[in-house]
């Protein structure tokens, strides 16, 4: 055999500083002598071809190590490929959060959607409002500061990956209300029963505080896109309230109170475009026909998925599919098959509709995970997901896919990475922690 | 590899990899890029020292976590 000495790396335009939606991560490998070539457009295809070309180096006996005659011509068929961590029912140590960032890398997923806040706890310590971690917080320990939200970033950067961080309302905000006066205030029998709800629409003062909350946000987090969730809103509360049931009819909306909802989402969008960003929201916010910007990137997680992307695409908006890959949902047996089957692109819809489904999202909740078992309750199940986003689209047999997704798992093991059997009784020629 | 690529051809003829033989070559476009040579310090060591790898990212500085495996073959036994 003779010895392969170099590989020449071509990239075509400058470095880029931030991988965007937009980003081109295309490359082509060839081996055929004792130099190699990796060309690509941008740095992002360089690194993915560089995860490829680690690939494809293996043990061998008498070589040492040992890479074929190969060429490949490759490119992601979507370009949002995204696992969500949620790190507020749970909190998660940035160590654990790299190790993740570093087994999304291996399987070439570039979007860490990071749920860095809900009901449960706020561990983001605000430069504005530090007291929203210093009371939502678990305690003081279990908060991300500044630097480490910068590190983590960072080292996504150096992967290729965005962050596209989740400060999801007007509801799932319980932990901020600890400090901030925003909540709704529950009423019972017409007197307040020290309940909360949902952010209150009625008063100013809300607004004022998420201007600059999401000021700062804007700030810290370099991406385009920030997630502003939306999802489910409970109106219970809302309905309790005299003052916003006073407001209610002020504005005219009757008794609907998903028009609240609405009248809440379109202030929280309008903030949030003033910064300059962009957004991604649940699907609830197209559901409540608010007004978004053309750019906004709409994800969706009810059932039944055909029909919701359907909906979703034919007003036009660029669109992620999450429903079939809610990885929190652990069942025993080879439950990633499932996840291998489910394709954004399976719905009634034109051309025009398909292409503006532009990846999906692995997501991980935190109620049963933290940093004893996010790793490998995730991986390599997500990594079924990752296959479904970046092959083409008749990569689609799990026999097929069965011995790489097995070598796939060994060879996270070999890297440190402990992702847990998926198919059965098995052994890896390099053991976790032997 | 996983994911699996768009198009892929391979033969059985092998190329044999050395840690003390094998480095990554930029062209003059890439060479400003700070992005590109730390990738190329992270496979470099991804490819040859796959095990000590995660805790060198994880602790970068941490002095226990210099790299000094030694390759099961030599050099001189491949030029062999």
């Amino acid at each position: 055999a003779t010895l392969l000495k170099r590989l020449n790396v071509h990239i075509q335009d400058p470095c880029e500083q931030y991988p965007t939606l937009e980003s081109d991560e295309s490359y082509t490998l060839t081996i055929n002598s004792d130099n190699g070539m990796l060309e690509s457009v941008s740095i992002w295809g360089a690194i993915r071809g560089l995860e490829t070309f680690s690939h494809l180096v293996y043990p061998d006996e008498n070589l040492g190590l040992a890479i074929n005659q190969t060429v490949i011509n490759d490119f992601p068929r979507f370009q949002h490929r995204g696992l969500l961590l949620d790190t507020s029912r749970h909190f998660i140590s940035i160590k654990t959060l790299k190790m993740n960032l570093e087994a999304m890398a291996n399987s070439k997923m570039n979007v860490f959607h990071f749920h860095i806040v809900d009901d449960q706890s706020f561990p983001y310590e605000s430069r504005t409002f530090p007291d929203l971690s210093g009371a939502g917080a678990y305690n003081q320990e279990h908060v991300y500061s500044q630097d480490d939200i910068a590190d983590l970033i960072e080292f996504a950067r150096q992967r290729g990956i965005r962050v596209i961080v989740e400060f999801d309302s007007p509801g799932h905000t319980q932990s901020w209300g600890r400090v901030i006066d925003v909540l709704t205030h529950c009423y019972d029998g017409g007197k307040p029963n020290n309940e909360y709800g949902p952010m209150d629409p009625s008063r100013n003062s809300t607004f004022d505080f998420l201007k600059k909350m999401f000021s700062e946000v804007a700030n810290v987090f370099p991406d385009h896109y920030v997630h502003l969730g939306g999802d489910e809103v409970n109106f219970d509360c809302w309905r309790s309230n005299p003052n916003v049931t006073a407001f209610m009819r002020q504005m005219g909306f009757g008794n609907d109170y998903s028009l609240l909802e609405q009248y809440y989402m379109q202030n929280l969008v309008n903030i949030v475009a003033s910064t300059g960003k962009g957004y991604a929201v649940w699907q609830e916010i197209i559901d409540n026909n608010v007004t978004v910007k053309a750019d906004t990137v709409v994800e969706v997680w009810k059932d039944p998925y055909p029909d919701e992307l359907a909906r979703v695409t034919k007003l036009g908006y660029r669109t992620l599919l999450s429903t079939c890959w809610y990885l929190n949902y652990i069942s025993y047996g080879r439950d990633w098959v499932n996840y291998y089957k489910c394709d954004p692109q399976n719905f009634p819809g034109t051309d025009a509709q398909k292409k503006l489904v532009v990846g999906g999202e692995a997501c991980m909740w935190g109620e049963f995970i933290d940093a004893t078992n996010v790793i490998s309750t995730t991986w390599p199940r997500a990594a079924a997901v990752a296959e479904r986003l970046w092959s083409a689209a008749n990569v689609t047999d799990p026999n097929a896919a069965t011995s790489r997704l097995e070598e796939h798992r060994c060879r996270y093991l070999r890297r440190g990475i402990p992702a847990a059997p998926v198919n059965g009784p098995s052994y890896c020629e390099f053991e976790y922690n032997r | 590899p996983w994911p699996q690529p768009q198009s892929i051809r391979t033969t059985l003829q092998q190329f044999a990899l050395h840690p003390a033989a094998f480095h990554f070559l930029v062209n003059s476009t890439s060479q400003t890029c700070d992005l590109l040579t730390s990738a190329f310090d992270r496979y470099y060591k991804l490819i040859f020292y796959p095990y000590s790898y995660l805790n060198y990212i994880l602790h970068p500085e941490s002095p226990n976590n210099q790299v000094n495996y030694k390759p099961k073959k030599s050099l001189d036994d491949l030029r062999d």
